[in-house]
């Protein structure tokens, strides 16, 4: 039932001469039923099946204009509503924007991996550098979560397989001096990136999200993050919005779409925020990062 | 009250947009909306109260799956085989089940192997020092899974251990080699005891959507998934998709995270779970 509600939609309009609104009703709830199958924001779904209505209606009059006139139908009402969904759900997603910003003068650029529990920020911090790497930049990883089990071996093995330096403190307690003397380290080793692997938390956390606060005051990086599972459902918009109301992000990274979650959360992210989707996860090796393009992405949530 | 026509369009819009902003999904939200349609048509509703009333009644006896506790004291050892997406939450369920049973009095052992993910034995291990379990690790790297859960079953009926604890890479469902990995997991611990795994526990994450669905589908194909954990519901995500799971596939929901912390494992209480579903 996940792929059926866009194709469906298609069907009903396909065998149509004359469209109209109630053609139009039944495919909008078609669209719907996926939207929210994909983990659309409900609001968000609302809203977007409105204006898709709106244009939809409006290019309908015209189509039937044309004909009327005796001119060619050069497009058929089915692929009319199916262009408008997609052009609508790209929209929403771009403008494509998958650059870092860079600090000025010799100040290191961070940047900040922040998310919930388990989303990928440890295995993405490690693709990242990876990637910037290869751009032919020096970036040193900052191992800044003092509290999961083995987060620094963690992070310091994906250090070791992609020979870049990691910043590591065993004795503290302290995540804000750890990035501190992270951008320290890195100015002294000549490194021109700083990316700080944060611990994983919950935005109910007041204690941990002054946390992130602090450490965004004492080093001030220039990119901050969201790292977010493409499987997550109906809380995107309330995690992405209390991370961004913190922190103002600066992007995100969608993570696990090598999977067969349908990712609604990126349109939802994206509208709720306005922070623009970076990067997309598409598994657990140091080569899966991708560089986001949104065409692929509104397909996949269409269903 | 038959109400108006409107109250009740106005009263079950109410109702769709709780269940669907908690992740109940719109397929198990409209088969909850229809039982409550037909209760208004046949006029055995008195109010709103009862609507919801009605409604949470019907999630209740959806959640409310008979199954019987585990049973450490025959056959031992008891053997539970833990498996899930990738960041479910897994290692540290474990870690929280190894706490727990060990204050109840239980030798544990547990087997690390997820022989994959960087420092995923570490992280193993210092859940074995915090609980008091023996960790049985992967003789080098890159080992085969099956012979770490194979040597912690004999470990643990060597010592005389009372539950084995496998703990597995996390994997998507959709990557068929690793799901043949389990299931060969699974026939390795046949071999080692002929009664297990006695429980294999499938760890959700309740900030999933619908995709849980999925995942339950999958991991229920290749392995008979007894029971299942439901985490971080400390977060703000509701869990609602496991509704429509217990509908559907029948499977207890033993237990849910409600941290990080080695005591925030509870057992799952299926009034509390509603109650906390529309606050
Ligand atoms: N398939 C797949 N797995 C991924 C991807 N990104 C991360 N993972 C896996 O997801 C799991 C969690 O990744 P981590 O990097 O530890 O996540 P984290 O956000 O740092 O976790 P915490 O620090 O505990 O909050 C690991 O098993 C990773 O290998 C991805 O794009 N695809
Ligand atoms: N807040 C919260 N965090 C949790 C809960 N359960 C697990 N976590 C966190 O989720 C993150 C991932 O947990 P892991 O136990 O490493 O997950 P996993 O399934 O073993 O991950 P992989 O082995 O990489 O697939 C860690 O940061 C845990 O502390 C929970 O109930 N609440
Ligand atoms: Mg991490
Ligand atoms: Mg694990």
């Amino acid at each position: 039932t996940l792929q059926k509600g866009f194709s469906k939609a298609r069907q009903r309009l396909r065998g149509e001469v004359e469209i109209d609104e109630s053609v139009i009703d039944a495919s909008l709830r078609d669209i719907r039923l996926s939207l929210l199958e994909a983990d659309v924001d409900l609001k968000l779904t609302r809203s977007f099946l409105d204006r898709v209505k709106e244009k939809a209606l409006g290019e309908v009059i015209q189509i039937s204009a044309k004909s009327k006139s005796g001119k060619r139908v050069r497009i058929s009402a089915a692929d009319a509503f199916v262009k408008i969904c997609q052009d609508e759900l790209t929209a929403m997603m771009g403008p494509v924007n998958t650059e870092l910003e860079m600090a000025s003068g010799n100040v290191p650029t961070g940047v900040m991996m922040v998310g919930l529990n388990g989303v990928g920020k440890t295995t993405t911090t490690g693709k990242l550098a990876n990637l910037l790497k290869k751009k032919g930049h020096k970036p040193l990883l900052c191992a800044a979560d003092i509290y999961r089990p083995a987060a620094i071996e963690q992070l310091q093995v994906l250090a070791g397989r992609l020979d870049v330096p990691v910043y590591a403190d065993f004795n503290s307690k302290d995540a804000v001096g750890i990035c501190k003397a992270a951008m320290t380290e890195a100015r002294i080793r000549n490194c021109d990136i700083v990316l700080f692997d944060t611990a994983g938390r919950q935005t109910v956390d007041d204690t941990l999200m002054t946390e992130l606060q602090d450490i965004k005051a004492a080093v001030k990086p220039k990119n901050i993050f969201l790292v977010a599972d493409a499987m997550i459902g109906q809380d995107a918009v309330i995690t992405a919005r209390e991370f961004h109301q913190r922190l103002t992000l600066s992007g995100v990274v969608l993570t696990k779409l090598d999977g067969d979650a349908r990712g609604g959360a990126a349109i939802s992210i994206k509208e709720a925020t306005g922070a623009p989707i970076k990067f997309l996860g598409m598994g657990e090796g140091m080569d899966k990062l991708e560089e986001f393009r949104p065409d692929g992405l509104a397909s996949r949530i269409l269903g | 009250f038959k109400g108006t026509k409107e109250i009740d369009a106005d009263l079950l819009d109410k109702l769709e947009e709780a269940l669907i902003t908690s992740d109940v999904g719109a397929g198990t939200t409209e088969w909850l909306l229809n039982l409550v349609r037909e209760a208004l048509d046949k006029e055995e509703l008195k109010d709103p109260k009862a609507v919801w009333g009605l409604l949470k009644d019907e999630i209740r006896h959806a959640l409310s799956i008979k199954a019987s506790p585990y049973d450490f004291s025959s056959d031992k050892p008891f053997v539970i085989m833990v498996v899930g997406v990738n960041g479910a939450g897994k290692t540290t369920t474990i870690g929280k089940l190894a706490s727990q049973f060990s204050q109840d009095g239980y030798k544990i052992v547990l087997a690390a192997a997820d022989t994959f993910r960087a420092a995923a034995v570490n992280q193993l291990e210092i859940w074995g020092r915090r609980t008091n379990s023996e960790v049985v690790k992967p003789a080098k790297e890159g080992a085969d899974p099956s012979s770490v859960v194979f040597d912690a079953v004999k470990t643990a009926k060597e010592t005389g251990a009372d539950i084995v604890i496998a703990d597995t890479a996390g994997r998507l469902h959709t990557q068929a080699p690793l799901m043949e990995e389990l299931k060969k997991i699974n026939r390795v611990l046949g071999k080692a005891h002929d009664t297990a795994p006695h429980e294999i526990l499938l760890v959700l994450d309740a900030t999933n959507g619908q995709n849980a669905l999925q995942q339950v589908k999958e991991f229920g194909d290749a392995l008979d998934i007894s029971g299942i954990a439901l985490t971080k519901l400390d977060g703000t995500a509701k869990g609602g998709v496991i509704i429509g799971i217990c509908h559907e596939y029948k499977i207890p929901v033993r237990y849910i995270g409600i941290g990080e912390a080695k005591d925030s494992l509870r057992q799952f209480d299926v009034e509390d779970f509603v109650d906390a579903l529309f606050v």
